[in-house]
């Protein structure tokens, strides 16, 4: 153990794993989480060439060999609680994406959202065997967070009761979604779905892209890998034009919108029903916020205890950079920051959890708040921590520019996030729309409940500041 | 009106309330300024996107606030005094940093004067000094695992150098003492000059 850091730990003036338990959520979330990290961790089946060393197809085939064994193991334990997946699958794949993360992420938990009956029925199974292997095809070539933009179209052919799923231009092309390019053999695909002549805007399609015994394209299917990016070495984003694939009706994901087999088409109860699943991601990406936030100031706070450097005082030995002012201005209010994020997270997954519970038994009410602060807080807490890890690489001086650091891992992997899921500016002004909204409410009188209510505050609330 | 809040940037439900306000100011701003788009015979649409400035500015603040709020929340949760004494600070940091990087908001809101803000840069030093014996117990206690931090520089035991070294030597383009470009390229480029 280096002398200067383990002198830091015995000037701690607290007990460090009660700290621990707090953030993990309890002394026994603590030892589960742990005994999770050291059955992946003394697993030799995940032991893994360092992927610093390793050429792009390399690391691809690294992470794929790693996610199948995960798989197998998860079933083998009978690990099935969500946090606890994640806690295993991350600890697998060391905290970078994987190529079945939208197979899991988004695919499986859409069907059990969007599918009906007789679709589980035939899609959930094959997907929770990997027989069938899904991506979720959204963003497209010149299309993302603005949706309605999407131009792939789904048209329905009553002769035959099929949709003909086409890419109509090139800017139409799937783009971006992981898993699509070589790993994923099913996408669900959303598309403006057209029937006796009308437009009904984006629904959602299971659209087979690959034979699942050879894994070749299927006729009419052009699909790839997009090529590198600034990080995700490990993903396989691709690429996916439909060239008028024919799918059977059965295959548009209709637990709520509907289209019957002469092509009359039934609306959805409601058009929230799509919130569900973004609010779910975007709250979690407040946790990854935390996440990665933590692991930037762990590694910048013990490197700066580590390393000397320069002269405080003339004459005397080097002092560890963390005593320079400077050094503790930079980093411990991103410390701050990264425990703020963490309670935010928190926060974040016990209320989601509480209104998915009321949203499955119909009461829409507290969604659009919950949806406007998902995405207010995805883009304040991915803004934050995207530019902080960058101040923490810095901090590490030439070193922090080193592979062997983590830390420009830690940046490509994790500045996505700010870009993804609703790309941040777009989500600061949902944000502003629920805002604006419940502002005008409360100057006409009403009152507002949740965490807006103190715009009923705003006009008689004065501050006397306080004299020095 | 209600007697005005007096700010004590010592106490946290005191900056939790200077926050919020911040907050409904810059809503009631953005929303102020579609009013007066409207007014000069805009469309909503066009309205809306010219006040796009301030209503991001609102949610950031909106969002900054939440932030603030449930961190000071939290802190009722934690039982152990010395834990909460640390963490405490690191609220208190977390609030008056924030506030000294939007000091302008505050400002221009009457809700902070100047001399209360060149006080919160005196007490943030003083935290920061406050902070710097538990900066590395603080960090200790996100237990990330060496594997899962994946980082030389902050490795659990501190051993940084030796284990860069060895990190380096085993990088491809040392498996061989001689890169074989050299024999390829540098060497025949002698016997030609």
């Amino acid at each position: 153990m280096n002398a200067d850091i383990l002198k830091e730990r015995q000037n701690a003036t607290f007990d460090v794993e009660k700290l621990t338990n707090i953030l993990d959520g309890g002394p026994e979330l603590t030892k589960r989480r742990r005994e999770i990290e050291s059955m992946v961790l003394n697993d030799p089946d995940f032991m893994e060439e360092d992927p610093n060393f390793l050429s792009r197809s390399e690391r691809y085939d690294q992470a794929v060999r790693k996610s199948a064994q995960m798989i197998l193991k998860l079933r083998e334990y009978g690990i099935a609680d969500p946090e606890e997946i994640y806690c295993y699958k991350s600890t697998v794949h060391l905290g970078k994406p994987e190529p079945l993360d939208l197979h899991l992420g988004m695919f499986l938990p859409t069907l059990l959202n969007q599918a009906n009956q007789e679709q589980m029925d035939r899609f959930f199974m094959p997907s929770w065997n990997l027989e069938i292997i899904g991506t979720y095809a959204q963003t497209e070539m010149g299309h993302g967070t603005h949706l309605r933009g999407l131009e792939t179209t789904a048209t329905y052919d009553p002769a035959t009761q099929e949709f003909v799923l086409n890419s109509p231009t090139v800017s139409s092309i799937k783009w971006w979604p992981g898993g699509l390019g070589k790993t994923s053999n099913h996408a669900i695909v959303l598309a403006q779905l057209y029937t006796q002549g009308n437009c009904h805007g984006l629904h959602a399609f299971i659209v087979p892209i690959r034979d699942m015994n050879t894994h070749v394209p299927l006729p009419g299917i052009v699909v790839g890998d997009i090529g590198p990016k600034f990080g995700f070495d490990e993903i396989d984003n691709g690429y996916l034009k439909m060239e008028n694939v024919r799918i059977p009706r059965e295959n548009m994901l209709m637990k709520y919108a509907k289209v019957e087999p002469d092509g009359t088409y039934k609306k959805p109860p409601s058009a929230k029903l799509t919130y569900g699943t973004m609010v779910f991601i975007r709250s979690m990406i407040v946790g990854e916020s935390a996440r990665a936030l933590s692991k930037a100031s762990t590694i910048a706070i013990r490197y700066s205890a580590v390393r000397h450097q320069s002269e405080i005082r003339p004459g005397e030995p080097e002092p560890q950079i963390l005593d320079f002012q400077t050094q503790q201005y930079k980093l411990f209010p991103l410390l701050a920051t990264a425990y703020a994020f963490i309670f935010v997270g928190q926060y974040m997954k016990d209320t989601y959890s509480r209104i998915s519970g009321d949203i499955n038994q119909g009461d829409f009410s507290e969604l659009p708040e919950l949806h406007a602060l998902s995405a207010g807080l995805k883009a304040f807490t991915t803004w934050t921590a995207n530019a902080a890890i960058e101040v923490c690489r810095m901090s590490c001086g030439g070193h922090g520019y080193s592979r062997s650091s983590g830390l420009p891992d830690l940046y490509v992997n994790f500045t996505p996030t700010c870009t993804y899921e609703g790309e941040n500016t777009v989500m600061m002004l949902q944000t502003a729309r629920y805002l604006v909204k419940s502002y005008q409410q409360a100057k006409a009188g009403q009152q507002l409940s949740g965490i807006v209510s103190y715009l009923n505050e705003t006009d008689h609330r004065r501050v006397q500041p306080q004299p020095v | 009106s209600a007697r005005p809040t007096v700010v004590d940037i010592n106490d946290l439900a005191s900056l939790v309330e200077i926050y919020k306000l911040r907050a409904a100011i810059l809503v009631g701003m953005a929303a102020k300024s579609i009013q007066q788009e409207l007014q000069h015979r805009k469309n909503q649409a066009d309205a809306w996107n010219n006040s796009a400035i301030d209503l991001v500015k609102a949610s950031d603040a909106h969002c900054h606030y939440v932030v603030v709020k449930l961190f000071t929340d939290k802190l009722g949760e934690i039982g152990d005094t010395a834990v909460h004494s640390v963490v405490s600070s690191l609220a208190l940091l977390y609030a008056l940093h924030g506030i000294t990087v939007n000091s302008g908001d505050f400002l221009q809101a009457g809700l902070l004067s100047v001399p209360q803000v060149l006080q919160i840069s005196v007490r943030i030093k003083e935290l920061l000094s406050q902070l710097r014996p538990n900066a590395v117990a603080l960090v200790d206690s996100f237990d990330i695992h060496n594997k899962k931090l994946n980082s030389v520089l902050g490795r659990y035991d501190g051993n940084v150098y030796e284990n860069m070294f060895e990190w380096a030597r085993r990088s491809p383009l040392n498996a061989t003492e001689v890169h074989e470009s050299f024999y390829k390229y540098l060497k025949p480029l002698r016997s030609k000059l």
